[in-house]
């Protein structure tokens, strides 16, 4: 599995 | 950033000042459910964690301090401000929150981007916010006649996330390998259960009324 994007939403 | 999301943004942080606003201006929290206060302190809480780690901008650190801040402010006045929790509706904000906390944290252990503390609690949040208003909506239900800032500030509340929704459309069409989908399937749910709410918030504005939910 990619790694998860980073949390940039609020 | 993408104008739905600095929208939804704004809308969100305008829902909690008016929310400030009616606490401070009235000293009174009659309408407004202390459990979904205290949802949401938990959802920022557990979603905000990355708060120190992870710098993303000024504005993202800026605004998390903000919504932590005041949702734990708002919490701390409907607790212990003798003016204002003199006004809290206890015996209507009956709605076993506590549920909604343990169903979304198992839902979270079993669906998230990956079996990591962080994005479990991520998870967490996210699931928690769709269902946090719940009790609010109740309440409302229950007090039948609803305050201007009562209803604006649960307008503002449903909206923002309606918001949330268009940026991600525009996010999956605008950037390769954008995928929200625990995030947009709970955006979509929690802007369903404004749905009822959105249409009698309409009526009024249309009729000039005031805001009546059936109960």
């Amino acid at each position: 599995k990619e790694e998860p994007q980073a949390h940039d939403e609020l | 950033m993408n104008v739905f999301r600095l929208t939804g943004d704004m809308t969100h942080l305008a829902s909690i000042l008016v929310l400030l606003l009616k606490i401070y201006a009235t000293k009174s929290c009659s309408g407004i459910s202390l459990k979904t206060q205290e949802l949401y302190a938990l959802v920022f809480l557990a979603r905000y964690l990355n708060l120190f780690t992870d710098f993303i901008s000024v504005y993202n650190t800026v605004m998390k301090l903000v919504f932590i801040g005041s949702s734990l402010a708002i919490v701390w006045c409907m607790r212990m401000h003798k003016m204002v929790k003199r006004s809290y509706d206890q015996e209507l904000d009956t709605f076993r929150h506590y549920f909604l906390i343990a169903g979304c944290f198992l839902l979270a252990l079993l669906v998230n981007e990956k079996f990591m503390f962080p994005e479990v609690l991520w998870a967490f949040s996210i699931y928690l916010e769709a269902v946090s208003t719940i009790p609010q909506l109740v309440l409302l239900q229950r007090s039948g006649n609803v305050d201007n800032l009562t209803g604006q500030y649960v307008f503002l509340l449903g909206a923002y996330r309606a918001l949330y929704i268009l940026n991600w459309i525009y996010r999956y069409f605008t950037e390769p390998h954008f995928s929200r989908w625990i995030a947009c399937v709970a955006g979509l749910v929690q802007t369903a259960l404004y749905a009822d709410f959105f249409y009698y918030y309409f009526l009024s504005w249309k009729n000039n009324a005031k805001l009546q939910l059936p109960s």
